[in-house]
């Protein structure tokens, strides 16, 4: 599904640069739920973003699915992530002027093909998530952790192949973390979607297949948690 | 340190009303080290806007150090909450065109008695957390935990008597976490803050003197941890 080789980040900053990612090589099959875990400023986000292709390496090349989309125009890569990847921001990026059910809803009216009733599956995917009386709050008008479950809903909206989830649970309580889970555990297991997961919850990360360890920008272990 | 009688906070939403907060009471009392737990949406930043003055309740008092800052106005406010209150917001709130060093520099630079030559402490407090080499950095151009850090060590700039944390590890790893706690525990210690923390952390709550349960906006148990 992803194979990642030599994937390196610069970003210059003033007279430095900080190296986010040094040589990456990373190879993810379909239906897997890997975990990427490390400490605060590893590179987790950044490696995430450039497989997500919203984000170019400085060196090396990413293929999903066998495509290779380093090198391609941002017609090209939009149109990739919305059929292909739902993401889970790190800090949700939700529309601040659309309630949580317009936010569900619009990559459903992006999308080419309309497999799903935009409103009907955001008002499902919401209720799912525990937000049945929350459809129409602005993300200023609901709690952290309500709006990240918003932001979960957003990325499952058009049921991509392909999820990357950056700190899913970071501001949920112990009961809507696990409920987040197995609402990923439960799409896996119904339609095989692959699933990448960042994150520094212990216990998220023990429920993946594998988990990816990155440490100063390097890829340190690839840890099989589950017999294949 | 902290006395609320009767707080409850009504939030208008179209034809609705939210009961964010239906009727809490709360002492805390000088130097104890406070815990919030709750499902998500259940009040805690409301709660916690509440006591740092930030936000008025519908109904019911707050008193700080014995005064009522219910009924004050905003100039009063502001010099109540720089003076006394340090507050590590859910979502950081740091000021995007300001480096890590500014951010945490500014609240000493607006402080009536300067105690501290700003960029000396904010550098001391920035290394104390980790972040030695991310001095001039934006918050644009930093990870989600270091972000975090910032945000607390900007709280702890003027060294105030009562520190407000909302969720302060929920983009860190288990050791920058452990290094927070273990930064908070030792101005405690040192200085007798008070510390009121709202988490969804165990680990983090298990190391408070009480921990406090609020569910969809009651207050439902007040838990000692620690023998007086
Ligand atoms: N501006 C608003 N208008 C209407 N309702 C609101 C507004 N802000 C928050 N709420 C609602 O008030 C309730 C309490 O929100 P609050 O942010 O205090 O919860 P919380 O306990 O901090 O949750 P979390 O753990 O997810 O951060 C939530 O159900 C939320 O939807
Ligand atoms: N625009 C930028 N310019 C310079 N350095 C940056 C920029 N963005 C991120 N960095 C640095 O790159 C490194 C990797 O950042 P990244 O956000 O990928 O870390 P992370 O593993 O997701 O951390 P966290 O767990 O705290 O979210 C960090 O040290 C950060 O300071
Ligand atoms: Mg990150
Ligand atoms: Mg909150």
């Amino acid at each position: 599904m992803i194979h990642a080789a030599g994937i390196t980040k610069e970003l210059p900053l003033g007279q430095h640069v900080i190296h986010a990612l040094r040589g990456v090589d990373m190879d993810i099959y379909s239906g897997e739920m890997i975990g990427i875990v490390g400490p605060s400023g590893s590179g987790k986000s950044t490696l995430l973003g450039i497989i997500g292709g919203l984000d170019t390496p400085t060196q090396g090349i990413i293929e999903i699915d066998g495509v290779n989309i380093t090198r391609m125009n941002e017609d090209q890569l939009t149109e990739i992530r919305n059929e292909k990847i739902g993401f889970i921001f790190q800090f949700f990026n939700l529309i601040p002027t659309l309630t949580a059910l317009e936010n569900v809803a619009l990559p459903i009216q992006f999308a080419r093909k309309t497999r799903y009733q935009p409103e009907k599956r955001a008002r499902e995917l919401l209720t799912s998530l525990g937000l049945p009386d929350r459809l129409n709050h602005r993300p200023a008008e609901l709690s952290g952790g309500q709006q990240q479950r918003v932001a979960i809903a957003r990325a499952l909206a058009n049921n991509p192949p392909l999820l990357l989830a950056d700190e899913p649970t970071g501001n949920l309580d112990t009961e809507s973390g696990a409920a987040v889970l197995q609402a990923l555990e439960q799409i896996r297991a119904e339609f095989g979607t692959t699933i990448v997961i960042v994150t520094h919850d212990r216990e998220l990360a023990s429920r993946a297949d594998r988990v990816l360890h990155l440490v100063d920008g390097r890829m340190v272990e690839d840890e099989k948690l589950k017999p294949e």
